[in-house]
């Protein structure tokens, strides 16, 4: 049996809402650690990797590891229909692998909501990538921000254009757009530190000076979901896609890897 | 001009 509670508008209820423009439908899964979401967006440009800690959780009981398709979509309009102050539970049996069970209890116990929602087919939004660890050190330049900086730069560059280059090198952090009606261009000069500071932009790994165009649509996208959290890890490699990351708390986190727009 | 690239270039179906 699986089985989550908490409580109304928690992180995970806020990370689901601000993934819904990219995604429809994950793959999801559990285990007594905790539940991980796995999901491609429709374009194929862009995947969400996450991982939610049980300890983040009111409650949080998965006896045996499973794995399951959500219709995400369906799931955050059914969580809508909560109040506040209710206690949300989600819950699947090993009798019905076939629906999740959410209910929603209202804080002096007397309404109790119960849906069933089915479950889907989602092997597709299981992509292989190398354990994370490996995969890190692979990057050329890992940087973090202020993630309102973040969604500000994003926002500021699409009044221009669609795209956006991102270039790293040890003196400067640039986000760069040109398009028919003129240019921007947001320049940080970034900290060097490993312990980057909540305020101030942080270059924490540098192996080459790097530099990426992408879509403005989906970076957007990444942006939203970063506001939940005040910071944002950014890597760049010629050879890997664009990484976002956020940590939820202390092991979790969501990472966006973004394919990026490469010159033919 | 650039193309925009899949994310499976990066990543197989697993």
């Amino acid at each position: 049996m699986f089985e989550l509670t908490m409580a109304k508008g928690s992180i995970l209820q806020g990370v689901l809402e601000a993934i819904l423009d990219l995604v429809n439908v994950a793959n999801v899964d559990c285990s007594s650690k905790g539940f991980s979401l796995q999901a491609l967006d429709t374009e194929h440009v862009v995947f969400l990797s996450l991982f939610f800690p049980s300890e983040v959780f009111r409650s949080y009981r998965c006896d045996e590891d499973c794995s399951m398709g959500i219709a995400i979509a369906d799931m955050v309009d059914l969580l809508r229909a909560s109040n506040d102050g209710d206690i949300i539970t989600i819950k699947v049996t090993d009798q019905n692998f076939e629906d999740i069970t959410i209910t929603f209890e209202s804080p002096d116990k007397t309404k109790t909501t119960d849906m069933d929602l089915q479950l889907v087919d989602a092997r597709s939004h299981r992509l292989k990538i190398s354990e994370w660890h490996d995969m890190e050190s692979e990057y050329q330049a890992i940087f973090c921000m202020p993630s309102a900086q973040f969604m500000l730069n994003c926002k500021s560059l699409s009044v221009i254009d669609d795209d956006v280059v991102i270039r790293v090198n040890e003196e400067v952090i640039s986000f760069s757009t040109k398009g028919k009606s003129g240019c921007v261009n947001i320049s940080h000069v970034p900290n060097k530190t490993d312990n980057p500071e909540k305020a101030s932009v942080t270059l924490t790994h540098m192996r080459g000076p790097v530099s990426l165009t992408l879509n403005l649509r989906y970076m957007k996208s990444c942006a939203k979901v970063s506001t939940l959290f005040d910071q944002v890890k950014i890597g760049l490699s010629t050879k890997l896609p664009l990484m976002v990351e956020c940590k939820i708390a202390e092991k979790g986190y969501i990472r966006y890897f973004v394919a990026p727009k490469i010159t033919e | 001009f650039q193309v925009q690239t899949e994310i499976l270039k990066f990543f197989a179906v697993q």
